[in-house]
This record gives C-alpha cells, structure tokens and sequence, in this order.
C-alpha cells in the first residue's frame, strides 16, 4: 500500500487504498467468479464524484499562478476522468454479461485509477501549498541578508517591522505544516528548526540593537557586528534547513536507505 | 480551494469504496 505524505491525504485515501488491494486480491483468487450485480448506480456515484472533483481542480488551475501546478494538475484530472470511463465501460458491459472477464479487469484499472489520480492531483495541490510557505521562507532570507547594512535605529525599526509579521506566517505555516506531515522523522526535523529561529530572532535584534546603538556613541562596534553575523547566519542555515525539508517526501527517504 | 479541494477528493472516496464493496460483496459470496 502506497505512504501518503500529509495526514489529510492518508485520511481519504488510505481506507480506498485498501479496499482496491483486496479487490485485487479477489480477483485473483476468484478468477472464475460469480455473476456481478448491476453496478450502475455505485459507478454513476463516483463518475458525479469524479466530475465535481475535476470541476473543482480546473477552477484551482485557472485561479492559480503557480506554473508548476498549471503544468502538472491537468495529468491528475485526465487521469481520475479515465478512470472513470473505464468503470462506466465496465458496468455498461456487465449488464450485457455479468461474467464478463474484461469488465471485471477495467473494473479493477478504473478503480486503481482513481485512486492513483485522487493522490496525484492532491500532492500536486499539497507541493503548491508548500511552494507558498517556501516563498514566504525566502522572503525571511531576503530580510535577513540585509541585516547587516542596518547601522541605525530608524533602519533598525523599520526591519523588525517588516520581518515580524514574515517570520511569524513562516512560524504559523510551519508550525500548521509540521502536525500535518505523517513522516516522523520530517516532523522532528522542522520542530527542531522552527523552535530554533523563535529562540534566535529576538536574540538576533537585541544584537542589531547593541551593534546600532554602538555606531551612534562612536564606539568600536567590530565584537558586535560578529555577533549580529553569526545569529544572521544560524537563522539564515534554519531556514533553509526548513525549506529543504519541506520539499522532502518519502520517496528521497527511500532513496536514502 | 484547499477545502474544497479536499471535501470533493473525500466525496470520491468514499464513492468509490461503496463502488468497490458493491463487487465485493458479490465476489465474497
């Protein structure tokens, strides 16, 4: 049975995956089989079903600007609405004969067919998901990357302003992104980073502060310029710590073993 | 959107598992 990623995705996809898995199991036992029931109104259920769900993810195509979405989604829905021909074919042939071997073989395809382009089209609408935390990540790094120029109070103020409601989106993101993940270790992995920049980043401003008000005495300032460079960087390193996770799936891990 | 995305994606589900244990129940027999 296949992993699913999210925890949204196993919830809905998980009990069809296996019920397709003893459905194929039946088949292959009971190759000769019984006379199957009229199947109409269980696959006019899922072709209505099939329908309101590609309805649903032409309209997330045309309103997004996400170009790998654009690009991938369609796949999902074409196959979802195969396989959903491939159940009416089925059923249309069983009225014929209810023996029927080849109705009993596109039965099977189409409901693997489902279930494989439910979760093609909703991984590919999770990945899009998670290309919007990775864009508000990198606005974080951008911020961050000009930590170092800000000699003055002013300047100083106006940074926290932009970054706090940044980096508190990215914290919530996370946060809602990490309980949503099913691989453990995935979910350790962005706690551990996540509790690290909210212990970082107002250490990191109390050293921008020590480091601007040194400029404005005329002080030497060199000690504290280091300082505020090394927080920017262990904030800068978690956060991309983060965003690589992120795009991890089970498959990379897979690959590791 | 997202929930409604997922709300559709639920309601084939479950469609589809009353669809397969409709086979089922007939090739169980």
């Amino acid at each position: 049975m296949p992993t699913f990623h999210t925890k949204t995705i196993a919830g809905i996809l998980e009990p069809v995956a296996q019920q397709v898995s003893r459905l194929v199991i039946l088949h292959e036992e009971a190759e000769d089989g019984n006379a199957m029931p009229d199947l109409e109104r269980p696959v006019q259920g899922v072709s209505k079903a099939v329908a309101n769900l590609v309805k649903v993810g032409r309209d997330t195509i045309n309103s997004s600007n996400d170009q790998i979405l654009r690009q991938d989604m369609p796949a999902s829905l074409q196959r979802v609405e195969r396989a959903s021909h491939l159940l009416e074919e089925a059923s249309a042939m069983l009225k014929i004969d209810p023996y029927s071997q080849p109705a009993r073989k596109k039965l099977i395809e189409g409901s693997r067919g489902i279930l494989q382009g439910t979760s093609l089209l909703l991984t590919c609408f999770d990945e899009s998901e998670v290309r919007k935390i990775i864009r508000e990540c990198k606005k974080v790094l951008d911020y961050l990357a000009v930590a170092e120029v800000i000699d003055s109070m002013e300047d100083l103020v106006q940074f926290v302003k932009d970054l706090s409601p940044c980096l508190t989106k990215v914290s919530r993101d996370v946060d809602y992104r990490e309980k949503e993940l099913t691989h453990q270790v995935h979910r350790e992995m962005l706690s551990r980073s996540l509790e690290s920049i909210k212990t970082l980043a107002p250490v990191l401003i109390c050293a921008m502060k020590i480091y601007v008000q040194l400029v404005a005495q005329g002080k030497t300032e060199h000690e504290a310029a280091e300082n505020r460079n090394y927080l920017v960087h262990r904030m800068t390193d978690e956060i991309n710590e983060i965003i690589r996770v992120l795009q991890l799936t089970t498959y990379d891990e897979d690959e590791w073993e | 959107d997202a929930s409604e995305m997922v709300k559709q994606a639920k309601i084939l589900a479950q469609a589809t598992s009353q669809l397969i244990q409709n086979i089922k129940g007939q090739a169980e027999t």
